[in-house]
């Protein structure tokens, strides 16, 4: 069973989740416009942007974050911004979306220039999430718990960082066995999947960089 | 515009409350 105390957590992360992220109107571009190549880098470069900025807002709000030395702070920030990217993605791609929208976003991504070698492990990700058909408790909590690695570069006090995200650890663990009392590898699974948002996270750089030049 | 901003630069403008800038 939930706390008190750590329903009370719950409920305070996924509100922010909620409430911090991308505008609407920022996403209906992604459906309604036909751009060129070009336009598409920019609309795509700009939507990375605005994530970062939605996902400070969001991590400003995880309980403790603002005690941390406001260099460890960036440096999370800087270590997590691309998975967490990922992670909202993918939280997008497996839920259901309206008949055509999933393609339309698809086709986009596609056609936005990015090398074949680095689309197909980010869907394949986005494949791997929808499988795990995760509450949005659990993505918030997720989000947060990659936030607070503490072994990302720079990180100066590691064990500050690890009080903060062994609490919404065990707080997710709990969730687990509670919302999915039939897969008691749920948990392990969730976990499995940030070793691969790892090596999403690995890639990005070089993928941008070859992205840049094309 | 913000896209020519780097990583950290957005991050610490983001952590100050400057998001407008």
């Amino acid at each position: 069973e939930l706390s008190q105390d750590q329903q009370a957590l719950i409920n305070y992360i996924v509100d922010a989740h909620n409430k911090h992220r991308i505008p609407q109107e920022m996403a209906k571009k992604l459906l309604q416009e036909q751009f060129n190549a070009k336009e598409n880098f920019l609309l795509l470069t700009e939507m990375a942007t605005t994530h970062v900025q939605v996902l400070v807002e969001f991590t400003k709000n995880i309980p403790g974050f603002s005690t941390l030395d406001h260099e460890d702070q960036i440096a999370l920030l800087k270590g997590s911004a691309v998975e967490a990217m990922f992670l909202r993605s993918a939280q997008v791609f497996s839920k259901k979306q309206p008949n055509g929208h999933t393609e339309v976003l698809e086709d986009r991504i596609r056609r936005s220039g990015m090398s074949e070698e680095f689309i197909t492990p980010m869907f394949n990700f986005y494949r791997s999430i929808g499988e795990l058909q995760m509450m949005q408790e659990e993505h918030a909590l997720l989000t947060a718990i990659t936030i607070l690695s503490p072994d990302r570069p720079y990180v100066k006090d590691q064990q500050a960082v690890e009080r903060l995200q062994e609490p919404l650890l065990e707080v997710l663990r709990k969730i687990c066995k509670i919302q999915h009392p039939h897969d008691p590898q749920h948990f392990a699974r969730l976990l499995g999947r940030l070793t691969e948002l790892r090596t999403l996270n690995h890639h990005h750089a070089e993928m941008l960089e070859s992205w840049r030049m094309s | 515009p913000a896209s020519n901003l780097g990583l950290e630069d957005i991050i610490r403008k983001a952590l100050m409350g400057n998001m407008e800038e």
